[in-house]
């Protein structure tokens, strides 16, 4: 199945 | 003290239409290089960025850094009451708690101030570093458009690949399939209409049609939209603004587990 990733995953919170 | 006078009013109208469907509350943050705004849409999968710099404006004030928390469906609401043609200022004084949006006609014979009260929103502010995309393609935007639609009409999920052909969308459903290729094509009357591929190297990803679609309410921005693809990163998906800035969005993929 498709999983949806989060974009969190790609970007640091600053 | 802020005062922010934009010539264009039409294009904040714009940028409005283009978020307030993404996000729902957001700050915008002005600075001396610009009015800006980032923000993820409620589930975290996607994220917009505007910037409006203040060379664009054609009066610029702001004296120290300020970040105003609105709910963007109701800026959107005044905005509307704006002119096509009007000139929009955007004011608010140094500690209120108020931001106010001046609308003057072209011939400055109607000048209305709509006063909105701002938000406290503790909003998470990610890093974007800049990143080397395996694969860039612009095409008219409303070409972009039209394909996201016609998608989303057949399935959720839409594969996007880049190959040497030319980039291909496609996606299927339950009563079928869809694929739609488009090549490089440079020998147009108008630049705008050109599709412009660039790849370093093939590149294919899975992203859900729904949130490019909500990403396509920024057409009205720019004749162009750029699409920027890499295998371990989010999709960005770019419409300039004319000599001022541009709305950026950021699409996570979806993964075969």
């Amino acid at each position: 199945t498709e999983v949806q990733l989060s974009i969190k995953r790609f970007y640091r919170s600053t | 003290m802020l005062e922010l006078r934009l010539v264009q009013g039409s294009l904040l109208k714009k940028v409005l239409e283009a978020i307030k469907e993404l996000v729902t509350d957001a700050n915008f943050d002005c600075s001396a290089t610009g009015f800006s705004l980032q923000a993820m849409d409620s589930s975290h999968v996607a994220l917009v960025a505007l910037l409006l710099r203040s060379e664009g404006f054609e009066h610029y004030r702001c004296d120290r850094n300020l970040s105003m928390g609105m709910n963007l469906g109701n800026v959107s609401k005044m905005l509307r009451c704006a002119g096509s043609d009007d000139i929009i200022t955007i004011k608010a004084d140094d500690g209120s708690d108020t931001v106010t949006f001046m609308f003057e006609s072209p011939n400055q014979d109607k000048i209305a101030d709509f006063e909105m009260k701002l938000m406290d929103i503790d909003s998470e502010h990610l890093g974007i570093p800049d990143a080397e995309y395996q694969a860039i393609v612009r095409m008219p935007s409303g070409e972009f458009a039209r394909i996201c639609k016609d998608l989303s009409s057949i399935g959720d999920t839409v594969i996007i690949s880049v190959t040497k052909e030319g980039v291909k969308f496609s996606t299927a459903g339950d009563i079928g399939t869809a694929n739609i290729v488009c090549r490089q094509n440079k020998t147009v009357d108008k630049p705008e209409e050109a599709t412009v591929i660039e790849m370093q190297e093939p590149v294919s990803l899975t992203f859900a049609l729904r949130y490019l679609n909500s990403f396509t309410k920024a057409t009205p921005l720019s004749e162009t939209v750029s699409i920027s693809l890499s295998s371990d990163l989010p999709v960005v998906v770019e419409y300039k603004i004319a000599d001022m800035g541009y709305v950026r969005y950021y699409l996570a993929p979806k993964i075969e587990e």
